[in-house]
């Protein structure tokens, strides 16, 4: 366990709370993707089926255990609690688009040719192009609450500290998983775009609009 | 024997 590693998940967990927090105060869900929370709920899910078949730390359990009732309790504040909220016209990213090929790959590209590992494999994969519907929304409305940056800020920042993480694990463990690695960058990525808006925009007080 | 597979990561 490393600094960036451990900044990567409390940026991680951050995120998840930052979310909540914004639907329960606000009693809304409006410019949330209940897509993209669907897919991360659906990560975590196919991630920690090892909860039940391998013991690696209480942390480890602890935390899975806290991002999969986070994730699931995100996902019924959308479509249950305050479903009437829910801005269902702008989020209309289709999830076949991202669940085939990520489910093709991840029968291809694997560790090992077993039903959990390919599960988790799935998850790697799937992880890392969850933020589209939501980034797809933001670009479709063009403009994005500000609380909703913070929650992209961190997930993003998450990732980033996660690739950082694996650099140091690199050197000093001789740890290196491709699969994540790969993945891991693919999906910070996705949000440099994001993070220059939010540096040159947000954190200079303006409101996230997109020209 | 088949390699098991230890992810200790989130």
């Amino acid at each position: 366990m490393n600094i960036f590693r451990i900044l990567g998940d409390v940026s991680h967990l951050l995120a998840m709370i930052i979310l909540l927090v914004k639907i329960w105060r606000s009693k809304s869900c409006a410019g949330i993707s209940g897509k993209s929370q669907i897919l991360f709920a659906l990560v975590f899910t196919t991630r920690y089926l090892d909860l039940f078949t391998i013991f690696i730390s209480v942390y480890n359990t602890v935390m899975k255990v806290i991002f999969l009732v986070c994730a699931y309790i995100t996902v019924y504040m959308i479509y249950m609690k305050f479903h009437k909220t829910f801005d269902r016209e702008h989020d209309s990213f289709r999830l076949e688009f991202l669940l085939v090929p990520v489910t093709g790959l991840s029968f291809l590209e694997n560790h090992s040719f077993t039903p959990l590992e390919i599960l988790w494999t799935f998850s790697i994969y799937l992880e890392s192009v969850a933020i589209l519907p939501q980034l797809f929304m933001i670009s479709k409305t063009g403009e994005a609450e500000t609380i909703t940056t913070h929650y992209l800020f961190f997930l993003g920042l998450y990732r980033a500290l996660y690739l950082a993480n694996w650099i140091w694990r690199y050197h000093t463990e001789n740890f290196y998983d491709q699969i994540a690695v790969v993945s891991g960058v693919v999906q910070t990525i996705f949000y440099c775009d994001f993070f220059y808006l939010y540096v040159t925009k947000v954190l200079k007080g303006k409101k996230l609009s997109l020209p | 024997s088949r390699k098991v597979l230890k992810h200790d990561e989130l």
